[in-house]
């Protein structure tokens, strides 16, 4: 997974 | 999760608590905008369409249906609840909201990292996230006299974004260097539209003062 994807903020 | 996300969502948790506060208990919403609650609707409802297709916590799922749920029951209280929508102050209320919706689209659909559906409209609630708040600070403008929730609802929004900016340059800084223009710009600009608010609300709290914007 990308670690640095915004997609698991709110 | 840092400890500036984390601030951040606690303070818009606060900031639609204190909104439904307001209203459910004092069954007002006397210089809310409805045009602004609309759009964060929309917002969410365009942003967590991944809530069925990706899990990625319990966290981040709750707080998800949190948002949803508020905000489209802050908007059901303004539109239909008999006591609420009394207090709604339709006259002032008068930003043309649906115009930020149509250029929005077009740059979602011209701006964005994959084209396809969820990622275009996930591009697009982050351009609208920016600009949904403009009706609310027009209003307030207009109103003059800020009761003490709405004053406190619109510095935890403009908390909450400040906190998510810390976070981003902290997740920069700590985590593999990927660069994403598209949220760190839509946000940074959401952010800076707090500025003038930030100003006159400390300025009133220093002096200990009741909150007024300039006409």
């Amino acid at each position: 997974t990308d670690s640095n994807d915004l997609k698991d903020e709110l | 999760m840092n400890i500036f996300r984390l601030a951040g969502d606690m303070t818009h948790l606060f900031s639609v608590l204190v909104l439904l506060l307001k209203i459910h208990t004092i069954k007002s919403c006397a210089g809310i905008s409805l045009k602004t609650q609309e759009l964060y609707a929309l917002v969410f409802a365009t942003r967590y369409l991944d809530i069925f297709t990706d899990y990625i916590s319990l966290y981040n799922t709750c707080m998800k249906l949190i948002f949803l749920g508020s905000s489209f029951s802050i908007v059901w209280y303004i539109r239909r609840h008999k006591i609420v929508r009394r207090s709604y102050d339709k006259e002032q209320d008068t930003f043309r909201h649906h115009f930020l919706i149509l250029p929005c689209i077009i740059l979602a659909l011209l701006i964005n990292e994959k084209f396809t559906v969820k990622e275009v409209m996930w591009t697009f609630s982050l351009y609208l996230e920016a600009v949904a708040i403009l009706p609310q600070l027009v209003l307030l403008q207009r109103t003059r006299n800020i009761d003490n929730l709405t004053g406190q609802y619109i510095f935890l929004l403009g908390a909450y974004r400040s906190l998510y900016i810390l976070n981003w340059i902290y997740r920069y800084f700590t985590e593999q260097h990927y660069v994403h223009w598209i949220t760190w710009i839509s946000g940074l600009v959401q952010t800076l539209l707090y500025a003038d608010f930030f100003y006159y609300y400390f300025h009133s709290w220093k002096n200990n003062e009741k909150l007024q914007l300039p006409a």
